[in-house]
């Protein structure tokens, strides 16, 4: 555990807490991707699973729970509680085209050819790409509630410091995983043009809004 | 392999 994997996770643990926040006191889950909620939910769970099988820490299994009991609260939030201020008309994505082809790349490209371990990989794979149903709901409406940028942001930091938090690994550990590395680039390339709309528009106190 | 390493990351 290194400072940058340490706030990378605390980051990430920001991000899930802020939507959970934004829904709760606003009573509306307006302008929130079920589909990319639901994703990131799949993906807390598909890996997971080695809580049953696998002890690493204390810290490690306690911050596991925590990222699923949240990501399933925010899909009942959004799907049962408050399911009357969810856009669905604005959340169009097609999730299959996602998943489908991340689950046979998943049995393409692995460490290891079994259950567990495919699963791990599938729900790698899917991380990178489970933002895409969000940022197409922004990119369909031209705008995106200041809270829910900052949420975006938070994400967006918690990938971007896992990168510093490899490199790191890299020269000190002498570690790497390649899977994890390439699809955690790939999540994090997703978020260059919105971290742009957030330092030149949000930082300056405009609420995020694209061009026409 | 030291491959399951990144395991222990969330």
């Amino acid at each position: 555990m290194n400072v940058f994997r340490l706030i990378g996770d605390l980051s990430h643990l920001l991000a899930i807490l802020i939507l959970l926040w934004k829904i709760w006191k606003t009573r509306s889950c307006s302008g929130i991707s079920g589909k990319s909620q639901f994703l990131f939910a799949l993906v807390f769970t598909t890996r997971y699973l080695d809580l049953f099988t696998n002890f690493i820490s204390p810290y490690n299994t306690f911050m596991k729970i925590v990222y699923i009991v949240c990501s399933c609260v925010t899909v009942y939030f959004i799907y049962v509680k408050f399911k009357a201020t969810y856009d669905s008309n604005h959340d169009t994505f097609r999730v299959e085209f996602l998943v489908v082809p991340v689950g046979g790349l998943a049995f393409l490209v692995n460490h290891d050819f079994t259950p567990l371990e495919i699963l791990w990989t599938f729900s790698i794979y899917l991380e990178s790409v489970a933002i895409l149903p969000q940022l197409f709901m922004i990119s369909k409406t031209g705008e995106a509630e200041t809270i829910t940028s900052h949420y975006l942001f938070a994400l967006g930091a918690y990938r971007a410091l896992y990168i510093v938090n490899w490199v790191y690994r890299y020269y000190f550990e002498g570690f790497f995983d390649l899977i994890a590395i390439v699809a955690g680039c790939v999540q994090t390339i997703l978020y260059c043009d919105f971290f742009y709309l957030y330092i030149t528009k949000v930082l300056q106190g405009k609420k995020l809004s694209l061009p026409a | 392999t030291g491959e399951t390493d990144s395991h222990d990351e969330l």
